[in-house]
């Protein structure tokens, strides 16, 4: 069985509500180690990785491995019944056809109870390979968001080019063509705004940017985005969770 | 025009 406390309800509910609009049915793998989900998204686009160890909890027990499967928007739906702040509590009998949610508040004189009802479902797993990137960029993740969301005016697919010089994203449409250049650096005062290049090769890869601004959702989870891209091969976009992260793989356009 | 592909084409399912 899986019982699993958070102190505070806001930390499942940010990352649900980060992932909601790209997922539909999914099952989240539970065991010692903690709470895995791996999903594409509707569109095969994207495969979204989350991972959420067992010591982000204050209390977690899960003797034998369970699978939740559910819809994630059905999740969504009950965490807005939990106030931030609450003792949020996940339970689970082995087998179980639901998941019940509880959510305390700190002084206790008041707890609301939701069973969830689980699914079966039965969900294609990808294989990730091991890749070798080229090259990793840690980066502001809201300098991120905010760089693909003044392209995607222009366009609907940025094209990212990273070499020794630094990360140029770029954007050609109807209306023009814009880019914005980031130079490697070190910003002392507020480390979050280094921009952080790891290069083997240069490498430049395209992308949806409406896919994209679904995944820089997850800025509000982590103040850093690691990018990983390699010539050909989807990129990895990872923002580290206290004890775990969420992943996007993101397949790129290709040249045809 | 750039074509967009699945992540099928990189990941095959386990």
């Amino acid at each position: 069985m899986l019982e699993a406390k958070l102190d505070a309800a806001s930390q499942l509910k940010k990352i649900v509500e980060a992932i909601r609009d790209m997922l539909g049915e999914c099952n989240i793998e539970c065991n010692e180690t903690g709470l895995a989900l791996q999903s594409l998204d509707k569109s095969h686009i994207v495969l979204v990785s989350l991972l959420l160890g067992s010591d982000g909890f204050s209390e977690y027990r899960c003797d034998r491995g369970v699978t939740l499967g559910l819809n994630i928007n059905s999740l969504a739906t009950v965490l807005r019944c939990a106030n931030n702040d609450d003792i949020l509590t996940l339970r689970s009998e082995d087998r179980a056809n639901e998941l019940i949610l509880t959510f305390e508040d700190s002084k206790a004189d008041r707890i609301s109870e939701f069973n969830l009802r689980l699914m079966d479902i039965d969900q294609e797993y990808l294989a990730i390979p091991e890749t070798e990137y080229a090259a990793t960029v840690v980066m502001s993740a809201a300098v991120l968001q905010r760089t693909l969301r003044d392209l995607s005016a222009l366009s609907e697919a940025v094209t990212i080019e990273i070499d020794k010089e630094g990360i140029r994203f770029s954007a050609e449409g109807d209306l023009g063509k814009g880019s914005t250049h980031f130079k490697p650096c070190v910003d002392m005062e507020n480390a979050e705004n280094s921009i952080n290049i790891t290069l083997s090769e240069p490498v430049s890869l395209s992308f949806n940017l409406q896919y994209f601004s679904n995944i820089t959702k997850a800025s509000s989870l982590s103040s850093t985005v690691t990018l990983q891209m390699t010539a050909g091969m989807p990129a990895q976009i990872e923002y580290k969770l206290p004890s775990g992260h969420v992943r996007y793989y993101f397949a790129p356009k290709i040249e045809d | 025009e750039n074509l967009q592909i699945s992540l099928g084409e990189f990941f095959d399912s386990s």
